[in-house]
């Protein structure tokens, strides 16, 4: 899977996730990126993510605006989405990422695998990690 | 407002001999976003471009190089969403579309709906004048022995996955 999240120069956010799904899957099956909500979500007033992961465990939590309810709520977008994926760890057994950036331009990229490749820019710098 | 993109690869596991390629790639993906958020582009457009830049590219799991299915064909699905009007467009289980990502945002802006799938997406995409793209050209090599190995009477493709998200 591979999303991206981003503000513009004018305050708006928008999401995209695409993703060939889950290896030897069923013919039919559709995961979590192409639900609404699940695999991606984008709200000026508040933010934008995109989800990846178990997309099952993904669709049960509705990850993606979890992540957003938890910082209307206040949270900062790291604590967000350890938040959130840590719900759905222990409410459902799923793993997988997040990326997330807010209204304000502050940004997350957090995972519970063992691996996430990320990158991002901000004012001109680039950072970008694995692990 | 100050631009700001982040891009993901996907959190599955990432073998030491993909790891430069994988890094490469959200590196030039977050880029060209960016780049195009610097030059007075949209966060609709920066999302799209970063996201159809690592649907080309063949390291990651969406586009070409997309795993495949039971049946050994490649399936794909895709988000775009607009926060400033909530529009959103999605595409699922769509099979010759080298870029689903710009299928998706059709989807939100040539019709009223939100996801279309399957052999409804398939005419969509052929009366928004996609280009068909064969199976077999977003099929890679790594891709097919992965579903060759999943086919072997002593494969767990389950449990391989369990752990990887």
């Amino acid at each position: 899977t591979v999303g991206a999240v981003a503000i513009d120069s004018e305050g708006n956010v928008a999401c995209a996730t695409s993703t060939g799904g889950l290896s030897n899957k069923l013919v039919g099956r559709v995961g979590d990126t192409a639900c609404i909500g699940s695999g991606g979500y984008a709200d000026n007033s508040c933010g934008a993510t995109s989800t990846t992961g178990h997309g099952e465990s993904i669709m049960k939590v509705v990850l993606a605006r979890l992540i957003l309810y938890h910082m209307e709520q206040g949270m900062p977008p790291e604590m967000a989405a350890d938040t959130a994926l840590d719900y759905m760890k222990t409410r459902v057994g799923g793993l997988g990422g997040v990326i997330v950036v807010s209204s304000s331009g502050e940004w997350a990229a957090r995972f519970s695998t063992k691996q996430m490749s990320w990158a991002t820019v901000k004012d001109d710098h680039l950072h970008f990690g694995i692990y | 407002m100050k631009p700001v993109i982040v891009v993901h690869g996907g959190a599955g596991r990432i073998f030491k001999e993909r790891e430069e390629g994988c890094r490469a790639g959200v590196v030039r993906a977050a880029l060209q976003g960016y780049s195009l958020l610097k030059q007075g582009g949209s966060a609709l457009d920066a999302v799209e471009e970063a996201v159809r830049s690592m649907e080309d590219d063949p390291h990651f799991n969406a586009g070409c190089g997309s795993v495949l299915n039971e049946k050994g064909e490649v399936e794909m699905d895709a988000i775009i969403m607009d926060g400033k009007s909530l529009d959103s467009g999605a595409v699922s289980a769509v099979k010759c579309v080298a870029n689903p990502i710009k299928l998706a945002r059709l989807v939100m802006e040539k019709t009223k709906h939100i996801l279309l799938t399957e052999s409804g997406a398939h005419l969509f995409a052929q009366a928004m004048g996609i280009p068909e793209t064969p199976g077999e050209k977003l099929i890679t090599k790594r891709s097919l022995e992965r579903w060759k190995k999943n086919l072997e009477p002593d494969s767990n493709p389950e449990e391989f996955q369990k752990d990887l998200g």
